[in-house]
C-alpha cells in the first residue's frame, strides 16, 4: 500500500481482477485474433482508396462517427464488465465513459494495425491514412496512425492490453466525478493488477513507465478530435444534427 | 440524465456484445 487511495490488496486479488478484466475484454473486443487472421489482412487497392477520397466531406465524416460509435459501443460493455465499475454511481460511469471510451478505443485499435503496411481495419479492408483524406484532417489522422504503430510495437499481449484498458477508462482525475475517491482506488487496483500481470510476463520494468506516457498521448488525440470535430460542425451543423449517431453526439457533445 | 440518454440506456441493459 502506498498512499490514501492505495488498497492493501493480494497476490490472489490481483490475479482475480487480471482475469475478470482479461475475460470482460476478450468478451467485448468487437474482433477476436481468430477473426482479425482469418481478414488476411487485405488492403484496399488503389480504385478502392480514391473512392473513399471522392466521397463528400460530411459523407465520410459520418461513416467514421458510425464506425467509432461501434466501437464505443462494445467499450460500454467492458467497462460494465470491470469489477467496481458498476458501483460507481451512476454520475461517475457516465463522466468515465464519456472521456475514456475513444481512449479505448484507440488503444484497441492496435489489435486491428499493420504496422508493416501502416493501415488499420476499417470497414471491411485495411486501410492506410490516405483513405480518411476527404474528413480534411490528415495531421489528426497521421497522429492516430503513428499511436497506433508506437502501440504495437510494445507488442503487449491480450491481457495486458486489457488492463492498460481499464487503467486507461478508470482514471481518476477527469473533471466532475463525485466520488473521486472510490474511482482512484479501482484505479490503483486496476495498476497493481497491471504491475503483477506485466511482472508475472517477464516485462522489462520501463514499460509501464512507457504505458503511462501513452494516457498523455491518448488526452492529446482525444481533444484534437474534440477540436475537429467542433470545426466540422461549424461549418455542417445540421449533417451532425441529424445522421450523426446519438450516441456519438452524447459522447462528444455535438 | 436527458442529455445522456442512450448512456444511460447502455448502462441499465444487460446486453452482450453479440446483441450490439
Amino acid at each position: 500500500s502506498n498512499g490514501d487511495a492505495s488498497p492493501a490488496v493480494s497476490m490472489a486479488e490481483l490475479d482475480h481482477q487480471a482475469q475478470i478484466i482479461s475475460k470482460s475484454h476478450l468478451e467485448t473486443c468487437q474482433y477476436l485474433r481468430e477473426e482479425l487472421q482469418q481478414m488476411s489482412w487485405e488492403n484496399f487497392v488503389q480504385d478502392e482508396v480514391e473512392n473513399y477520397q471522392r466521397k463528400p466531406r460530411e459523407v465520410m465524416w459520418q461513416l467514421c462517427a458510425v464506425k467509432i460509435t461501434e466501437a464505443i459501443q462494445y467499450v460500454v460493455e467492458f467497462a460494465k464488465r470491470i469489477d467496481g465499475f458498476m458501483d460507481l454511481c451512476q454520475n461517475d460511469q457516465i463522466v468515465l465513459l464519456k472521456a475514456g471510451s475513444l481512449e479505448v478505443v484507440f488503444v484497441r485499435m492496435c489489435r486491428m494495425f499493420d504496422s508493416q503496411n501502416n493501415a488499420v481495419y476499417f470497414d471491411g479492408k485495411f486501410a492506410g491514412p490516405d483513405v480518411f483524406r476527404a474528413l480534411g484532417c490528415d495531421d489528426l489522422i497521421a497522429s492516430v496512425f503513428d499511436f497506433a504503430k508506437s502501440m504495437c510495437s510494445l507488442h503487449l499481449s491480450e491481457d495486458e492490453l486489457a488492463l492498460f484498458s481499464a487503467f486507461v477508462l478508470l482514471s481518476a482525475d477527469r473533471s466532475w466525478l463525485q466520488e473521486k475517491l472510490q474511482v482512484e482506488k479501482l484505479q490503483q487496483k486496476t495498476q497493481l493488477a497491471l504491475q503483477h500481470v506485466l511482472q508475472k510476463n517477464q516485462r522489462e520494468d520501463e514499460l509501464l513507465n512507457k504505458l503511462r506516457c501513452k494516457v498523455s498521448a491518448l488526452r492529446s488525440l482525444c481533444s484534437r478530435h474534440t477540436e475537429k470535430l467542433s470545426a466540422f460542425r461549424a461549418v455542417y451543423p445540421d449533417i451532425v444534427g441529424t445522421r450523426f449517431p446519438p450516441l456519438y453526439k452524447e459522447l462528444f457533445g455535438a | 440524465k436527458e442529455k445522456h440518454k442512450i448512456l444511460h440506456q447502455l448502462l441499465q441493459n444487460s446486453s452482450s456484445p453479440v446483441d450490439l
